[in-house]
């Protein structure tokens, strides 16, 4: 099964 | 903000509305700015529309300017293919006013969309030095993705010095696309050029790949940078002015 990444782990929330 | 081709920006919304429904536009002497993410937070779009790409512009102070993307679309539906458009706001109004004209000056259409408030996330986008950068005809990678998403819902995406392969597979079975770099540059926009640092393979999810093409009318060329564990960045560039960049988180191998 492939999990879906958010965009958190790679972008800091500014 | 004056466009001589609102035709542009209408196709900016177009490429946006999907993955986006409303977001806020930054309005500043330099120019429009928006960064907006999906509702999954798996995807974010970043735009940018400098103020020397407009035949005319003027920002008197900074604005924050919530608008529903949907609404935007369905009234510059209504927009002649060869009109030019002016988006103003008033200042300290609630509403935006898009004014179209036919280009022989003979028709004039005015509408009023209403603000809204909208709480704006702002993420920090760290600049990346990708292993990888591909250009290829933004016609083919729609293309690719709609071929692929038959196959699948995810596309597993390898670079090579040879050149790219995009993969998929579910219950039908399985199916790769294969391109070849092109050699022989006759013409830039035709041609499929990988700047590649080293190998990367990663898997995306199609149906955002897919949602991202629907900004393809707004260059003939698309850019993607990968590097391992990083998300896929997907950039149109609008002539002279800016660009509209997605970026998407990859799927990992649980």
């Amino acid at each position: 099964v492939q999990m879906q990444n958010l965009l958190f782990r790679f972008f800091s929330d500014a | 903000a004056r466009l001589l081709h609102g035709s542009i920006f209408a196709k900016v919304i177009e490429g946006l509305r999907e993955l986006v429904n409303e977001a806020t536009w930054e309005c500043s002497g330099n120019g429009i700015t928006l960064q907006a993410m999906d509702s999954s937070h798996v995807a974010l779009v970043s735009l940018v529309m400098r103020s020397e790409g407009f035949e005319s512009y003027r920002c008197d102070r900074n604005m924050s300017l919530g608008i529903s993307l949907v609404s935007m679309s369905k009234v510059l539906k209504t927009m002649g293919k060869d009109d030019s458009l002016t988006i103003r706001v008033n200042d300290d109004s609630d509403s935006i006013i898009i004014a179209m004209e036919s280009q022989n000056q003979d028709k004039f259409a005015d509408y009023e969309l209403r603000l809204m408030d909208l709480d704006s996330e702002h993420l920090g986008i760290p600049d990346t030095d990708y292993s990888c950068a591909i250009k290829m005809p933004s016609s083919e990678f729609s293309r690719i993705c709609r071929d692929m998403s038959i196959m699948g819902d995810s596309v597993l995406i390898c670079t090579t010095k040879e050149g790219v392969k995009f993969s998929a597979k579910g219950d039908l079975g399985q199916g790769s696309i294969r391109l070849v770099q092109t050699t022989n540059i006759e013409k830039e926009e035709e041609a499929v050029i990988i700047e590649m640092k080293e190998a990367v393979a990663l898997t995306f999810a199609v149906r955002y790949l897919s949602m991202f093409c629907k900004a393809a009318p707004l260059s003939p060329q698309v850019g993607l940078s990968l590097s391992e564990d990083t998300p896929l960045m997907c950039e149109f560039k609008i002539a002279e002015m800016g660009h509209v960049r997605f970026y998407l988180a990859p799927k990992i191998e649980d």
